[in-house]
């Protein structure tokens, strides 16, 4: 159980996905959002070995990498009965939401593991079970997200998107921006990969208060719904 | 995040230059024992020639300046109100070189080579670049097919100009967004020109703070030389599934994109593994 080997030929320069048969577990720790419980924490990893191809078995490490997750299951809806509102659901349980916003650790981007684990360790003391990282900011960085692992904060993602680019202001911006829309689903696409093994990973958005310019949403949807 | 076999991460002994003060192209900053006009090495860290700074990376210009005294810390008083705009100074002035070193152990002799032996390829990783850069190692450009965008992290396969057994000279030099815009006129977002390029907008000041000077710009998130063999893994990807309503059983949907990097083909063993992070700070395999 939970450890899978298999064999694999690739062809010279040959780049391709390799899904691994499904793996079944019993009886996992759940990952909890804060107040709501513990915050378990599982590591995969995967190592590729190089055979020598003339028939002996002479297997050494070419590479290897790893990512934290969790189990748990986050479901969400909109409820017409609670005016237009959304629900969250972990693991089957209903979540109040107690959220808060998050723009950049510094405006200078020093960043670091320590102080992200320091500022989302306040929001954790203070009862908050979730951060909505703002879309004007960053995508933020794989410690962020670590941090809101460990202490059971999910995140609302947003990508870069905002009222520099909803047609108003003076003088006007324009609904299309940016204007690369291949740059900028090509930095989606890296993001999501970077980020999508987190378990405080909630959800993900399009812009601030806004949808994309219609293609880039379409791709979106499209492309993030396959993923998941 | 990817763990490789062996990575060495480059945060430190990075120096800066104004692109406009320095001379040299990216292939002259990156040959061994160039020389300056003033008689001092390039890469002679202890004593800063006129021009170059101590630089922080990963980091921002801006943050480097304000590191190195040119100038004071924009969050406190009215200090960002000294420090030139880049929508006044135009984006040259924020356009800098970013220069280090770094050695790689000698993998072809007796001591090393039976660890990663000829098949070993090395990988120059950038997470995190605002907004576009050249770069160059060894006297040699890189070129990317994707070179601007802040948040697209960038691989370059240096193998066949990184220096095994010895010194290497990395310079990057990097450009600000393409459309900084002009922030006279205050408000949300200045003129909202920022929004044009795929990097964060806030730079532009909003109701909350005031324009970052810089946009940003720099190197901002890790820079490493990563060594593997021939065929690389990235982007594992993991999803859990449970199976019924219980949550008592889950079924673990686990891929990773393969991709053999050499001339020949290749036969291999993948092998997944999960690891189950214990409370006492043990951890044990499931």
């Amino acid at each position: 159980e939970d450890v899978l080997s298999e064999e694999v030929d690739l062809e010279a320069g040959e780049n391709h996905l390799h899904a691994f048969s499904p793996m079944l577990h019993e009886n996992p720790q759940l990952w909890w959002p804060n107040g709501l419980g513990k915050q378990p924490l599982y590591t995969l990893q995967i190592s590729f070995e190089a055979g020598v191809s003339n028939g002996a078995p002479c297997y050494m490490e070419s590479d290897s990498c790893s990512c934290r997750f969790g189990f748990r299951k986050i479901e969400t809806c909109v409820d017409e009965t609670l005016g237009g509102g959304r629900r969250f659901f972990v693991n089957g349980h209903p979540l109040f939401i107690r959220g808060g916003n998050w723009i950049v650790s510094h405006g200078m981007l020093w960043l670091s593991r320590e102080r992200y684990q320091t500022e989302v360790g306040f929001h954790a003391d203070a009862n908050l079970n979730m951060i909505r990282v703002w879309g004007g900011a960053l995508a933020e960085r794989p410690e962020f997200y670590d941090a809101c692992d460990e202490r059971g904060i999910l995140v609302w993602q947003e990508f870069w998107i905002t009222g520099d680019c909803n047609g108003r202001g003076v003088p006007p911006s324009d609904r299309n921006w940016p204007l690369d829309h291949e740059l900028f689903i090509l930095c989606v696409r890296d993001t999501v990969k970077m980020l999508r093994n987190h378990p405080s990973l909630a959800f993900w958005v399009g812009g601030n208060e806004q949808v994309p310019a219609e293609d880039v949403n379409n791709k979106l949807m499209k492309e993030l719904r396959l993923a998941g | 995040m990817a763990t490789p076999v062996r990575k060495l991460v480059l945060n430190s002994g990075w120096i800066a230059a104004k692109a406009d003060a320095v001379r040299q192209t990216g292939e002259e900053l990156t040959t061994l024992n160039v020389v300056c006009t003033d008689g001092s090495d390039v890469f002679d860290a202890e004593e800063f020639r006129p021009g170059w700074i101590a630089a922080i990376v990963p980091g921002t210009i801006l943050n480097t300046l304000v590191n190195a005294g040119v100038f004071p810390d924009p969050f406190y008083g009215l200090n960002n109100e000294e420090i030139p705009d880049i929508a006044h100074v135009g984006r040259g002035f924020y356009t800098y070189w970013f220069c280090t070193h770094f050695a790689l152990p000698d993998l072809f002799s007796e001591g090393d080579g039976g660890v990663l032996s000829q098949c070993t390829r090395v990988w120059l990783q950038f997470n995190g670049i605002n907004y576009s850069a050249d770069v160059y190692l060894n006297g040699a450009k890189l070129v990317h097919p994707n070179p601007r965008g802040m948040f697209l992290r960038r691989a370059f396969d240096v193998t066949h100009v990184a220096n095994f057994g010895g010194e290497n000279r990395l310079a990057v030099l990097v450009h600000p967004p393409e459309h900084p815009g002009n922030v006279d006129g205050g408000g949300q977002g200045g003129d909202h020109d920022i929004a044009k390029d795929v990097t964060a907008q806030y730079v532009e000041g909003w109701d909350w703070i005031k324009p970052i000077r810089d946009r940003n710009t720099g190197i901002w998130d890790e820079v490493a030389v990563v060594l593997t063999g021939a065929v690389t893994l990235q982007n594992p990807h993991v999803v859990t599934v449970f199976e019924g309503s219980s949550l008592a059983k889950a079924k673990l949907h686990v891929s990773v994109e393969v991709t053999n990097a050499s001339s020949a083909a290749c036969h291999g063993r993948l092998t997944a593994q999960v690891i189950f992070n214990s409370d006492d700070d043990g951890f044990y395999v499931v």
